[in-house]
């Protein structure tokens, strides 16, 4: 509880600082592969001059800014070593090195994790929990904080729903039997369905945040 | 620091009494829903009347244990709220739900994790990781220290490999530039591939502890 409470004194001077930009940032979290990083990729073409900018969290490696950089958005790179989640304080480090203007969107990316980041707040204007439809419909229910603590949840890999026998109704049904506020849209980052409806509801929330 | 002695003290009361019983026992982690339970299931199936049991680590819910039970095979579940992993005093106390008997196979279903699970011994004598096709080849380089950890790695849902344009040649060898030493087994635990395999490995694990 110390810790959580040093932990959100930086968050709270990292989501002022936020406020003062009027950008709009969102914490995404998900498991280690449910398609995060090719989302957010997927997201930044078709965002096309909204300005933005990347802070990714990882065990190790760089993979994950390389592969946004290649986008030609601007990323920068967070590693936890043996950390379990991203911190207030190392976002605030991250959000140093990058070069937020006036109304951006501040997409970062989480470590793999359905567990811990649900407890840090970073900041964020709020979760945003990607599920792949290859995960079961019963995990809404086993990892409950993480989806009680989310906005939004975005059912990924829909185009492998008919090689799986995944019941996407029970799946929504789960979620909402967790946190029956919580919206819902499906999508897959690899073939583009249902990513306009998640790019509307990102700009809106921009819009709304000014 | 502390806590992880403490931790080692219950796992090693835990490795004394597993040997006492003449019990091979695995500490199974993954990403949540990459496929231990039904893995799990699978196996119990085939394993026929070797005599074995499940200790079911989980956020919340009894799900987990329920499907172990359905197979006839007895089962304790966990529940660690909003704990990231199992621990040792955990298991310890599992253990005496358990009627363990000699030349038993203990299976223990960590808490869905790539990260926390790692570090914390629960008196197994290895671990085993799960990763499936869909989580995407570099999850070895970003979460090595699972890796490094596990004596082997099953790599799951193959089925859906053809939909996923995944390499599993590459997913083999960042395996391997992990942890060089490491085993692995290409499985479906949806259609039974590669079972043989790891039922074999399995049996001669347990042979080689007596
Ligand atoms: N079939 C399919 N595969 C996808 C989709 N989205 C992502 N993938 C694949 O899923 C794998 C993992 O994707 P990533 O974007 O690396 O997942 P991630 O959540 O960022 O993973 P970590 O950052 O390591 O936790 C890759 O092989 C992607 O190609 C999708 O909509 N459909
Ligand atoms: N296609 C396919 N699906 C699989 C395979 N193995 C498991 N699944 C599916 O994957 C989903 C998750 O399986 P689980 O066994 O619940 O995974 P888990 O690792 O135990 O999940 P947690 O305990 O919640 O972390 C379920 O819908 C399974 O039917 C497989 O080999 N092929
Ligand atoms: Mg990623
Ligand atoms: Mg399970």
């Amino acid at each position: 509880t110390d810790i959580l409470a040093k932990n959100d004194r930086y968050a709270d001077v990292n989501r002022a600082t936020l406020r003062g930009l009027n950008t709009f940032a969102i914490n995404l979290v998900s498991s280690p592969g449910s398609g995060k990083t090719t989302l957010l990729c997927k997201t930044i073409e078709m965002l096309g001059d909204q300005p933005l900018a990347v802070i990714e969290g990882d065990q190790q490696t760089a993979n994950d800014a390389e592969r946004i950089r290649a986008t030609g958005a601007p990323a920068v790179q967070v590693n936890t070593g043996k950390g379990c989640h991203l911190d207030g304080h190392m976002v605030g480090h991250a959000m140093e090195h990058l070069n937020l203007v006036e109304g951006s969107m501040l997409f970062i990316e989480n470590v793999g994790n359905l567990v811990c980041p649900a407890g840090f707040d970073l900041g964020e204007d709020c979760k945003v929990a990607i599920l792949s439809v290859t995960e079961g419909e019963d995990k809404p229910l086993k990892y409950p904080d993480m989806f009680t603590a989310s906005r939004i949840a975005l059912l990924n890999k829909v185009d492998l729903a008919p090689h799986c026998d995944v019941d996407l109704d029970l799946y929504e049904k789960n979620l909402r039997r967790v946190n029956p506020g919580i919206e819902i849209i499906r999508v897959s980052a690899r073939t583009g369905e249902g990513m306009d409806n998640w790019l509307n509801w990102l700009k809106g929330s921009l819009q709304r945040k000014r």
